[in-house]
């Protein structure tokens, strides 16, 4: 079995996998070089240079399990992704893209920013012959609960989140940073479920210019400006000392890019337009 | 591997001369058969199906057929010599998503288009 962390239920496994075996009587073994024919084909058809070495143990983000769950379940005939409300246009194709730990995460220690960088780019990045339709940044979040301690009190405390695109870093005591405010979502801390920030524009500029990407910054008021003394933990921006690495894996901060690799063939029109069609 | 069994879905099937019917067969394409299941995350392979059988004439409706394949037909019955009968093929296809991993570990969702057959009919 797979050395992934995912465990699909029976149901998510197409039935076939099982009645074919079950059904069919043990198959001759195809000799080393016609498995590594249709091998080769196969790589080809699913749009591969060559098989990818998997890499220890990775965890399949939830969104991608419920989205592949919906996609696999769906009676509808489509490649396009059944995400209603996002505009992910045409695109065919969902990465999730981790943040990419370094030196710097040390120089922000204020708990209500952060800046999280992705490497989308570079090798294993969105393909340059990839077209980036969509981009969203996923944050969890921890829901607090109200514990009758007035100075605690989480009332109606919510949190203003902010995401920057850093066009050009800050130089400690020399100059500021110049960032631009690409998204921003107002949330209720009693409520848990993950905020989704559209990072389309910033996104586009890596791809474009990948040395000028510097990372999103992500920085947090309370917007009545009376938040409880751990709201900032509200938003798991960051690994929490007592936390183990699996579990923050499944709550850390990811990247979601939806492109269109092109491979769809557009369907052509049925009909020519009324507006095209000659005078009889 | 499709394979021809003797059940009594596939008996349904077979015409009086024993030819059998241009009809959708089972294909399962396994990715653990050329290794890939450590690199795969979901599905562990998916039924791809393919299109086997006779186009005759006269071609019932549920044979998909198209006004051109009836008169290819029609034709081959009056001189099979000078023309093929129509042929068994997909008419509806499916596309199937994959969940994988990439060489940095990335995870990665993506759907293609016409992987699987729906229907098959004589064109």
């Amino acid at each position: 079995p797979p050395a992934h962390a995912l465990e699909l239920d029976a149901e998510d496994v197409p039935d076939a996998a099982t009645t074919a075996a079950a059904a069919t009587p043990p198959r001759p073994r195809p000799s080393p070089e016609v498995l590594q024919t249709v091998e080769k084909n196969l790589l080809s058809l699913f749009g591969f240079n060559k098989r990818p070495k998997p890499v220890g143990n990775v965890v399949i983000p939830e969104a991608m399990v419920r989205l592949y769950k919906q996609q696999t379940g769906m009676d509808l005939d489509t490649a396009s992704l059944p995400l209603p409300g996002r505009l992910t246009r045409s695109a065919n194709t969902v990465r999730s893209f981790p943040h990419k730990a370094s030196g710097v995460d040390a120089t922000f220690r204020r708990p209500d920013r952060f800046r999280l960088m992705f490497d989308v780019a570079g090798q294993g990045g969105v393909p340059r012959e990839e077209r980036l339709e969509a981009a969203e940044l996923q944050l969890s979040r921890s829901a607090l609960h109200q514990d009758g301690d007035e100075d605690n009190d989480v009332g109606d405390v919510r949190l203003r989140v902010q995401v920057h695109d850093i066009v050009r870093p800050g130089v400690r005591g020399v100059r500021g940073p110049i960032t631009r405010l690409v998204d921003q979502r107002v949330v209720d801390v009693r409520q848990g479920e993950d905020v989704r920030l559209d990072v389309l524009p910033a996104v586009h500029r890596w791809i474009e210019d990948p040395a000028g990407n510097h990372g999103l910054l992500i920085s947090m008021a309370a917007s009545n400006g009376s938040s409880r003394a751990d709201a900032h933990r509200h938003v798991r921006l960051r690994r929490h000392a007592e936390e183990d690495e699996h579990a923050w894996k499944h709550v850390q901060p990811l990247l979601f890019t939806y492109t269109d690799d092109g491979r769809i063939p557009k369907r052509p029109a049925r009909s020519t337009p009324r507006s095209k069609r000659a005078h009889q | 591997g499709g394979h021809h069994n003797g059940s009594h879905h596939h008996r349904k099937h077979k015409r009086k001369n024993g030819t059998e019917n241009c009809r959708r067969h089972p294909l399962y394409v396994d990715f653990a058969d050329v290794g890939w299941n450590d690199w795969i995350v979901a599905p562990p392979g998916y039924e791809a199906y393919y299109c086997h059988g006779d186009c005759p004439f006269p071609m019932a409706d549920h044979l998909n057929s198209t006004n051109h394949a009836i008169v290819q037909t029609l034709m081959h019955s009056v001189n099979p010599g000078a023309v093929p009968k129509a042929c068994c093929v997909p008419t509806q296809l499916t596309s199937i998503s994959m969940l994988y991993t990439d060489e940095e570990g990335k995870v990665v969702l993506k759907n293609y288009q016409d992987m699987a057959v729906i229907g098959c009919g004589c064109r």
